[in-house]
């Protein structure tokens, strides 16, 4: 594409057109957007995390990532359309451009390149990471269950060949120890968003325990606002709960690492499939579903934003 | 890239706990290859599972045996890839 105004949203891309359009957001936006890069993959590929930033130093960030699980192309294409939505609605949008001027957002469209790369190259089920596990001839660890957060309890496998195969142990995947890095060393991030597909979930901790969240009345609360905002879009369906009251034990996830860090803004999207389609969502679906999620995105920042801790 | 020809997805409603359990005796046979997209968790909940060619007959000889009621929500895996291909290729062509 020449630009990010002839880029189109409407349709799959690859992970070098994915990092592409970052170069050329960044080179029209050279105010707003800076690329910075968190680590390699296991094969070698660069992490890119954009960054959104009016100013100040360190302030407080709101993080949200997508495509942890390759085969959820929905995800990392509604990361490139939040990317361009978050330049095109700064200045224009008054509640947004509130939260951007008081506080930083960081974007990773594709949290797992060398997973990504796989399903456009070989295999388009692909889910984990693409990293060797000694003594076994299976592939791959998946990377929402190698997090420090109930790392090897139930909810996850130890057989390296399950597509819940935990690791060896916790932050064994670099995709996995590069955010925590990150996040630990940014050290005032307090929002902490986490998109998957599908079936049309809004998640907060934790999964792997049905201890409730000290927070959970107000996590509950917000994510009721959240797929309220959504649902009023086109109607889709979403239900809300902890990890593992809305759909099972899952131990090593993301966001129950990132609670216990005390980001206690902490949420697991699942995006649609409204359809029959499952992880191969028509390119027609990727806009809408993009939009609808956006107005839940905003429902979190904006309370993130308001209620600072 | 690999070929998922004959590949179906079934969408299987567990009426019950003790049918859960069953489809998830399912999720233990390796040979299978089965491919969970939506983990059987509990009644009412659909469970969404890739099924390769090879494992079809007996997956459904199964689910039939122990009355679990089920649906083909993708009829072949291969079809819509080619389809998403095509999409993406006539983009890139423009």
């Amino acid at each position: 594409a020449l630009s990010t105004k002839t880029f189109n949203y409407a349709t799959y891309h690859t992970l070098d057109e994915i990092y592409e359009f970052m170069d050329l957001l960044v080179t029209e936006n050279p105010q707003l957007v800076s690329k910075i890069q968190i680590g390699n993959t296991f094969e070698g590929r660069p992490i890119y995390v954009l960054k959104f930033s009016t100013g100040g130093t360190n302030r407080p960030a709101i993080w949200i990532d997508t495509g942890i699980h390759s085969r959820e192309w929905v995800t990392q294409a509604s990361g490139v359309w939040f990317a361009k939505k978050i330049t095109e609605d700064y200045g224009q949008d008054a509640a947004f451009t509130a939260i951007l001027d008081n506080m930083d957002i960081f974007l990773e469209i594709v949290t797992n390149p060398d997973g990504f790369a796989y399903t456009h190259k070989t295999n388009r089920m692909w889910r984990k990471t693409r990293s060797r596990t000694q003594g076994s001839l299976c592939v791959g660890v998946d990377p929402n269950r190698n997090w420090d957060a109930g790392f090897g309890l139930a909810g996850a496998s130890s057989n390296p060949c399950s597509d819940t195969y935990h690791g060896k142990f916790a932050n064994s995947e670099v995709e996995v120890k590069s955010i925590v890095d990150f996040v630990t060393n940014h050290g005032n991030i307090k929002a902490f968003i986490s998109i998957h597909s599908y079936s049309q979930l809004l998640l907060y901790p934790y999964g792997y325990t049905s201890e409730p969240a000290p927070d959970k009345e107000e996590l509950d609360q917000l994510a009721k606002s959240a797929v309220t905002a959504l649902t009023s879009l086109y109607g889709t369906k979403y239900k809300y709960g902890s990890i593992i009251d809305t759909i099972y034990q899952a131990s090593g996830s993301t966001v129950d690492w990132t609670y216990s860090q005390g980001i206690k803004y902490s949420f697991t999207f699942e995006l649609r499939d409204t359809g029959l389609r499952g992880f191969l969502l028509p390119a027609s679906q990727i806009i809408p579903t993009a939009e609808e999620t956006w107005l839940a995105l905003l429902t979190i920042m904006d309370h993130t934003f308001k209620h600072p801790y | 890239n690999e070929n998922f020809v004959g590949h179906q997805v079934l969408r299987i409603s567990a009426a019950n706990e003790a049918q859960v359990q069953k489809v998830k005796e399912l999720e233990d046979l390796e040979h299978l290859q089965l491919d969970f997209w939506r983990d059987p968790v509990r009644p009412g909940i659909p469970i969404d599972v890739r099924v390769p060619f090879t494992s079809i007959q007996s997956v459904k000889v199964f689910l039939e045996s122990h009355g679990i009621n089920y649906e083909i929500m993708i009829e072949d895996i291969q079809t819509l890839l080619d389809e998403e291909q095509k999409q993406m290729s006539a983009f890139q062509a423009r």
